[in-house]
């Protein structure tokens, strides 16, 4: 979806 | 992964560390912001909650909990251990000033309107001003200690090394996260000045002292 972005970074 | 990000977090991770060693070593805390390192210990509680909801990787977990960790030592450390050394009088920062209106912007401008991503993005833009305090107590002292000028050094070095990171995220991984990349371009700006001191001054072998 579009709101959950995965965070990778740190 | 590329390089770029990789040596930036080791940096992050060095300025980490060199914090705790001096501290450690010389028993004092004198000259740096407890309330800069309680920023940054907001910073990590709120942005790594997603520990507990997502894995990313072994490498991704273990620097989150090292972060973490290090983040609440440096306070303990400040506040508790060697809170008579604390220098208090210098640390004058208001930090309301930051931390509401950033609450606010985070509330306001997100990727999503829930919980976990308001919180990520609180986090991202207290980042990006959570140094001030430690910068406002330089300038006003006038001075600061060799190491310290390195720990500030090696955090400005982290910051611009993500921003080249984007760059490349951005041509090889149509990667592109504008909240990460704004904050980030302010936070770096924010050590502008000092970075400019310190090529000049302490590596020159000076001590890093402002005109008064």
């Amino acid at each position: 979806a579009d709101g959950e972005a995965l965070h990778d970074e740190l | 992964m590329n390089i770029f990000r990789l040596t930036g977090d080791l940096s992050h991770l060095a300025a980490i560390i060199i914090l705790l060693l001096k501290i450690w070593k010389t028993r004092s805390c004198a000259g740096i912001s407890g309330k800069s390192q309680i920023l940054f210990a907001i910073v990590f509680t709120t942005r790594y909650l997603d520990l507990l909801s997502s894995f990313i990787s072994l490498y991704n977990t273990s620097m989150k909990v090292i972060y973490i960790g290090c983040a609440y030592a440096t306070v303990y450390l400040i506040y508790m251990k060697f809170r008579a050394t604390y220098d208090g009088n210098h640390d004058s920062f208001r930090v309301e000033f930051l931390v509401v209106p950033v609450g606010g912007l985070a509330v306001l401008i997100n990727h999503d309107f829930s919980f976990l991503e308001i919180l990520w993005t609180f986090s991202i833009y207290l980042e990006s001003v959570a140094i001030l305090p430690q910068l406002f107590m330089i300038s006003k002292t006038g001075e600061a200690e060799t190491i310290t000028t390195h720990y500030l050094f090696c955090l400005g070095l982290y910051r611009a090394l993500y921003i080249v990171n984007w760059i490349w995220r951005y041509y090889f991984e149509a990667f592109f996260d504008l909240i990460a990349i704004v904050a980030g371009v302010v936070q770096t700006i924010l050590y502008c000045d000092f970075f400019y001191l310190y090529v000049t001054k302490v590596l020159k072998g000076k001590k890093l002292s402002l005109p008064a």
